[in-house]
């Protein structure tokens, strides 16, 4: 039996938020440790690799491993009904065929009990091994998803180039193009504020920017965003979770 | 002109 709490609801709907657009079915895989979730998009760009860690629930207890096939859309329908600062509580039989969403606000004289339908999907799971990369970027996310915004306008693609000294983000369109450059600095009193670049080797990889669009739903999640590149590899951007991570690969464009 | 590379090809299936 799955019975996870959150103290507050705000961290489900923001998972929800930030990987609704790129999948919509997708299996919640729960374990002792948590719950963990791989899916790649429809075009098969994009692959999403969350874990919510034992730790980011209030109370948490799985005593065999479950799976919850979710269709995001039905499941955003529902958890965008509990305010932010309500409990949480999902329920789950072994072998369930729905999943009990409660939300409890913390004066306990409202409870409202939603169940939703689970679904059976096949799912690849993919093998991540630990990928080396040559440059790591750190930043705000909120400066990297108006970044992601900004320059999406002009170009459907998306060029990073990381040189030692700075990131350049830049966008080559039909009627103009953009760039942005971010330097390394250390805010000590916003150690958020701060942009860390660190590169072995110099990177310039190109992306669509719908994808890149896509990933910085996550936003919301983490003050910041690290960003990993290798050479004709996918891209690893990640927002941390109080306990554990939502991550995004993308894989590049390449010269044909 | 830039193709776009697929995920699936990049990691292996388990």
């Amino acid at each position: 039996m799955l019975e996870g709490k959150f103290e507050e609801s705000s961290l489900m709907k923001k998972v929800v938020d930030a990987i609704k657009d790129s999948v919509k079915l997708c299996n919640f895989n729960c374990t002792e440790h948590g719950v963990t979730v791989q899916a790649v998009d429809d075009s098969r760009v994009l692959l999403i690799s969350l874990l919510i860690g034992e730790a980011s629930f209030e109370e948490y207890r799985c005593d065999r491993n479950i799976t919850l096939g979710i269709d995001l859309e039905s499941f955003n329908k529902i958890i965008k009904n509990g305010n932010s600062s309500d409990f949480l509580t999902l329920i789950a039989e072994d072998s369930p065929d729905n999943v009990l969403i409660i939300f409890e606000d913390k004066k306990k004289d409202r409870v409202s009990e939603y169940s939703l339908k689970l679904m059976d999907l096949d799912s690849d799971f993919l093998q991540i091994d630990d990928m080396e990369f040559d440059a790591t970027i750190t930043m705000p996310s909120s400066e990297f998803a108006k970044i992601t915004r900004d320059l999406k306008t002009l170009s459907e693609s998306l060029q990073i180039i990381v040189t030692k000294e700075n990131v350049k983000f830049s966008s080559d369109g039909d009627f103009g193009t953009g760039n942005v450059v971010l330097k390394g600095f250390v805010d000590m009193d916003k150690p958020d504020e701060s942009i860390k670049i660190d590169m072995a080797r110099p990177i310039n990889l190109t992306f669509g920017a719908k994808y890149i669009a896509d990933i910085v739903k996550g936003t919301s999640l983490s003050e910041s965003v690290t960003i990993k590149l290798a050479d004709k590899s996918p891209a690893l951007f990640e927002y941390k979770l109080p306990s554990g991570f939502l991550r995004f690969y993308l894989a590049p464009k390449f010269d044909e | 002109n830039l193709k776009q590379s697929n995920i699936t090809n990049f990691f292996a299936k388990s």
